[in-house]
């Protein structure tokens, strides 16, 4: 359901390229269970990135259930964005100006949810998370973990058929972290691809299966 | 250095109140190597911020080298912020207009410190963190462990006495996490007092010693 083909993602600083992907080629099959590892630095967020259709590759190929992402227009890379894939980011990219009910609500105004319907989901969402009690909130009066998990919460609420995750329980204490595994696994079990970039073993080793990144390319 | 006692956080939120710290006593000696630990939403960011002058206590006495801060003009807060302690924050807050070299030496503009050296010094620490190639990076154009390795460098650059890190390892790989501890070790060999919170065990026993949080208390 995902393929990578020799991806190069190049970053140009003046007179000096960083190649962040420097010839990449994976494939993930539907239902999988994914674990991304590799030093800081060496180009796994790039690959996420480039995977939900918020990047472009400077070369090669990244094909979505079959499809070449590379000169496809805006409007199908906003459908793949917004109903294929939920994307927890490794800083969150919550608003600030609305609480955490409205930050998970939003991925549902593009599918066009009238509001009750909308709310009604994204509580459900929040409470699968553990914070039913800190809907109200927002970003800046929530915990960095209570953060990360609306994140989560969002990414989840459209019920997308690919999970991509960066680093999603690097601010969870184990306990809390072991949920939110469950909860990936549970999702998993009902047939979604569920992607995940962890520095932490015990996460990588709940993924049946780990993929190194090295300097921007693959460790075999 | 750092003394505690019965120190209370409330937020206020409409008709309900939040009691993030809830009657906390401790006292942190001159030297020690502490680790702060506990759930999320547990009230350990809370505690940070009060102990680096970044809030104000609810009600109890906060003292920072037998000093009570409560009362204390911000002038004096000011001092103890930008001279005597060194803060890592959870969500890094590097200022994203200017680039890692320009955020490691803000800290020493304020100690008055001219140009040439603050460049030299903030060199030096964001060599220090592995950072030596991605001085001139913006923060949108590094990795999430660049960037707090980046936020590392700021806190220390002044030399503080108390570095105060709020999960400073959270984004890194194990072995860079290893880097990082190695030079908090060090600066603590110097006689820096080092107070850290953080989700991870190896990290917690680099520590000689080991606070628990839960629900705004500390843990027998
Ligand atoms: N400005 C605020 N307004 C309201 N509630 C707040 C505010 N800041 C923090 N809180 C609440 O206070 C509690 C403690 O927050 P704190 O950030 O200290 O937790 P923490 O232990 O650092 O958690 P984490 O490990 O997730 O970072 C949380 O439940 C949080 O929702
Ligand atoms: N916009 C950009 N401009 C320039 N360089 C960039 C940009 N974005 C990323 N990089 C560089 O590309 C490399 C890969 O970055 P990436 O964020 O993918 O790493 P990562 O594996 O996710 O690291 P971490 O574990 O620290 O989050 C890094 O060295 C980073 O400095
Ligand atoms: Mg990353
Ligand atoms: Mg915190």
């Amino acid at each position: 359901v995902i393929s990578l083909y020799d991806v190069r993602r190049y970053f140009v600083m003046g007179d000096f390229i960083v190649k962040a992907l420097n010839g990449v080629t994976v494939s993930i099959e539907r239902g999988e269970f994914t674990a991304i590892m590799g030093p800081s630095g060496s180009g796994k967020s790039t690959m996420m990135n480039l995977i939900g259709c918020l990047d472009t590759p400077t070369g090669g190929i990244v094909q979505i259930d079959g499809e070449g992402t590379v000169g496809m227009s805006e409007a199908e890379l906003a459908f793949i964005r917004n109903q294929k894939v939920g994307f927890v980011f490794q800083q969150f990219n919550l608003l600030g100006k609305i609480n955490a009910l409205e930050n998970v609500m939003t991925p549902l105004l593009y599918a066009g949810i009238g509001v009750r319907e909308r709310k009604e989901k994204a509580i459900a969402a929040l409470e699968r998370v553990g914070l039913g009690d800190r809907m109200k909130h927002r970003p800046n009066e929530l915990s960095g973990g209570q953060k990360q998990r609306v994140a989560i919460a969002r990414a989840l609420v459209n019920n997308p058929s690919i999970l991509l995750a960066d680093e999603p329980t690097g601010a969870l204490d184990s306990n809390t972290g072991r949920q939110i595994m469950e909860l990936f696994e549970e999702l998993n079990s009902e047939g979604r691809t569920v992607v995940l970039v962890t520095h932490d073993h015990d996460v990588a080793m709940h993924c049946r299966r780990q993929i190194r990144v090295r300097d921007g390319r693959l460790e075999e």
